[in-house]
């Protein structure tokens, strides 16, 4: 078997509080864990 | 102070790792997602901010590269991602799909992929959620006999760093990552790693919540637990939290006395105690669970085990046998 090591990437929510962008987004995004789920369009 | 809806909480942590497409070798760091079926990248031609972040890959480059032509959209929590379909040689360590459908990214919302640690994502769930039907990574590893065995497993660490976050391990299992008996769990719609949570209990008290049935998708492409939206305020009561625009807020003191969750799956408990459930932020703690709104595709509550909860729980995808199973984390 193959192992691959995973590495853990900083938490987006801070980087885009830090740059200044995320209450914005939260105020634009109608966001559900769920979306993803939905069949896309294609 | 309740000032919105905490979806802040979701743009947390994802954990990723390398590949290669193409001949010569154009590397990429993706989130390997068991929620999602299609692989793709960013590409040249994407002119969109998030792209010019990430590394891109370049067709003229590969000498094994095919255009596939078809434009889809691919959907995320945060927005979705436009893709062409092509075809290449993908590489993970000493594994090798040869002409593995992939789709090269011609638009990508900024906000969040812009601040994305991976370049793309390489989708884990079952064909038929694929947009465009295109052959997962995983179908093209079994077919051309690149897997000892038609399983893979994933340990995510209680203490993760950027360094090491956990492993994913593709064609079997490692013992030494896990304590106890597998728990095996059968999926019960093949589009996503979804199986049956027969019940769930705060503390000692079984919440009653899945009497006529619930179902549970393992994500590891979601950071947290994800709740159905109507059971959010019995959550927030029972373990004393406070909704505020920064998340759930707990006490950190409390910490150590609050009640376990636990869940019922493949006729197991598996309880998550609140180290798991509780994230200490510089000394901010909140719960690791946000709201969703929408029932699983047969009515049931949906519920998701994201990392949060695959922290506690060694996972195993069992592709031969359409079920997963959870041991206890090492």
């Amino acid at each position: 078997a193959v192992r691959i090591s995973l590495k853990k990437g900083l938490s987006i929510r801070d980087q885009m509080r830090a740059a200044g962008v995320l209450d914005d987004f939260l105020k634009h995004i109608k966001y559900d864990p769920v979306k993803k789920y939905q069949p896309s369009q294609g | 102070s309740v000032v919105r809806e905490p979806i802040a909480n979701h743009l947390d942590s994802s954990y990723f790792g390398e590949i290669s497409i193409g001949e010569p070798p154009q590397k990429f760091l993706v989130l390997f997602d068991t929620g999602s079926a299609n692989l793709w990248v960013p590409s040249t031609d994407c002119k969109s901010p998030a792209c010019f972040n990430h590394a891109k890959f370049q067709p003229s480059a590969s000498a094994t590269f095919t255009p596939r032509g078809q434009s889809y959209n691919v959907s995320y929590g945060s927005g979705s991602v436009t893709i062409v379909l092509g075809s290449d040689t993908l590489r993970i360590q000493s594994i090798t799909v040869r002409e593995q459908e992939l789709g090269l990214s011609q638009e990508e919302p900024t906000q969040p992929f812009y601040f994305a640690a991976f370049d793309g994502i390489l989708g884990m769930a079952f064909p038929s959620l694929a947009v465009g039907g295109t052959a997962t990574a995983l179908a093209g590893m079994l077919e051309q006999n690149q897997l000892p065995e038609p399983v893979f497993s994933f340990y995510f660490s209680r203490q993760p760093t950027y360094d090491y976050g956990g492993e994913l391990i593709l064609g079997g299992v490692d013992p030494q990552l896990f304590q106890g008996d597998i728990t095996w769990a059968p999926v019960t719609q093949k589009l996503y790693w979804q199986v049956a949570l027969e019940e769930v209990a705060i503390g000692q008290s079984v919440t009653g919540w899945c009497g006529q049935g619930c179902q549970a998708i393992v994500d590891t492409g979601t950071f947290l637990l994800t709740v159905p939206q109507e059971y959010i305020e019995s959550i927030l009561e029972a373990l004393g939290a406070q909704e505020t625009s920064y998340g759930y807020a707990v006490d950190c003191s409390d910490t150590q006395s609050m009640p376990q969750l636990t869940f019922g799956i493949g006729g197991a408990r598996l309880a998550l105690p609140p180290a798991a459930y509780v994230l200490n932020s510089n000394g901010y703690c909140t719960l690791a669970i946000e709201a969703t709104y929408l029932p699983s595709q047969d009515g049931q509550p949906l519920w998701i085990l994201g990392n949060v909860f695959l922290k506690e729980y060694y996972t195993v995808f069992d592709m031969a046998n359409n079920r997963v199973g959870f041991a206890l984390s090492a």
